[in-house]
């Protein structure tokens, strides 16, 4: 944007001034307008996508950039392993694979005794879009198995929740059984297992 | 002792509510 003697100003920051009705350089009035020249050579700049690192050779406009982010295919997930910087990297985790897009089917898992592990639930072949969820068994003294679920989600924002999920827990032996119902949270694991 | 998961999909209204 400029005002009417040329002083240019980008419009975030014109949004942030106390008057918006007088330049921020000489203080002349009638407000600013669109600056046509400086918004081409703005769109002529190209910047990198800040995911170049894990391979996307994308280079878009500074007004696109936000969008391309929100949907990067290379935006990269981490791994909740301590010390562990990629989260493809081989734990030996065992996988269960889900037929059902999304979920939808119930799966029998064997609770471990003893041990924190972390089971992944993926769909076979991958797939771009196709949700990935890990299922940590940790033990905790006094209460037994925490089962925490997360969808892994290289787009996820915070408090966000797509899917849900019902957890029956049993033990046949001693005929009793426990049923949780709860909305699983989305992450990329930048902070480690929620 | 095991473990019995179903994950599905969160459906919401365009309000965003859960439906």
């Amino acid at each position: 944007m400029q005002c009417a003697v040329g002083h240019a100003i980008c419009s975030s920051c014109h949004g942030s001034l106390p008057s918006k009705d007088r330049c921020h350089a000489c203080s002349a009035g009638g407000g600013s307008n669109r600056c046509n020249a400086l918004e081409k050579i703005l769109e002529s700049f190209r910047v990198p996508c800040p995911n170049a690192a894990f391979g996307c050779a994308a280079a878009t406009s500074y007004h696109e950039a936000e969008n391309h982010r929100g949907s990067c295919p290379h935006a990269p997930c981490f791994c909740p392993e301590p010390g562990c910087e990629a989260f493809a990297g081989d734990h030996g985790w065992p996988s269960t694979e889900m037929t059902m897009y999304g979920g939808g089917e119930r799966l029998t898992l064997p609770v471990p005794e003893g041990t924190t592990t972390t089971r992944v639930l993926h769909h076979g072949g991958g797939g771009e879009g196709r949700p990935l969820f890990l299922v940590r068994f940790t033990t905790a003294p006094q209460f037994g198995t925490v089962v925490p679920v997360v969808c892994v989600d290289p787009h996820a924002v915070p408090g966000e929740r797509k899917f849900r999920c019902h957890l029956v827990s049993g033990f046949p032996a001693m005929a009793w059984h426990q049923v949780s119902d709860f909305q699983v949270r989305s992450t990329n694991l930048s902070g480690g297992m929620p | 002792g095991s473990i019995t998961v179903s994950i599905a999909k969160i459906m919401r209204d365009t309000r965003g509510n859960e439906i």
